[in-house]
């Protein structure tokens, strides 16, 4: 039986671009996340910040969130098999893939985490 | 066929206690990593820290690496299997588990990313 994305796939922590890192920083540690969101008002993709870019940030002295969003988001799609999705966070060596619909909206976030939880279930 | 922690682990970069903030995030952005794990001069477990503490740091303004070690570290060892140390992972809501020997040596690291990419080969 093939997974898809849409039995893994939970809320995603978002922010706006023109936010505070340590507000940011302050949204992943009290949803006890290490990704969040970039997006527009009307909640369509804009980029992604994780606490590695944070710590990316404390390593290089940088202050600004524009400075640290990646803007080339790789995602995934409600009904993409959960294989393909974990193949594309492999190839690109990241943790999480946001979930889009066709008017770039988010609708949610899939982890290594919950797919790594998966295969605690399966065998 | 029960795959154990020896298939995936990997080595881990490690810190001392006594290290600054900022070069052990130096140290996750050069190799990286999420994970450093915290051994003393014989390479034995004293703790760890993530890019999700380096990101609380910042949260909080804190700027000793003493302040946010983890010092009671969930590990796993080079024979267990994977779907144990999976479960683990997911009972405590954790990205990574130090692999460990009977002295408390550290012999490498298993992340959930490690995990998920078996899932992106297995099917
Ligand atoms: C290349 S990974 C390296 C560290 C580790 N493998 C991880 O995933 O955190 C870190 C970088 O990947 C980026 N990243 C995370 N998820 C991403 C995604 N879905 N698409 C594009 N970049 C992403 C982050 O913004 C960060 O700059
Ligand atoms: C509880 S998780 C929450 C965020 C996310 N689930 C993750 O794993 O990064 C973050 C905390 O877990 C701690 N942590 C990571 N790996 C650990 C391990 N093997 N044993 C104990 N604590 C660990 C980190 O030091 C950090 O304080």
């Amino acid at each position: 039986e093939t997974i898809l994305v849409r039995s893994v796939v939970h809320p995603a922590i978002t922010c706006l671009e023109d936010e505070d890192v340590k507000e940011v920083a302050k949204r992943m540690i009290n949803h006890s996340v290490n990704h969040v969101v970039v997006v527009d008002q009307q909640c369509k993709l804009r980029g992604i910040v994780t606490s590695w870019d944070v710590t990316k940030a404390v390593a290089e002295g940088k202050t600004e969130l524009t400075e640290i969003i990646t803007r080339k988001v790789i995602t995934t799609r409600i009904d993409e098999p959960i294989e393909a999705a974990s193949r594309k966070m492999s190839q690109y060596q990241i943790s999480a893939l946001p979930v889009i619909d066709d008017e770039y909206r988010v609708l949610g976030i899939v982890t290594s985490e919950d797919i790594a939880k998966l295969l605690g279930r399966k065998q």
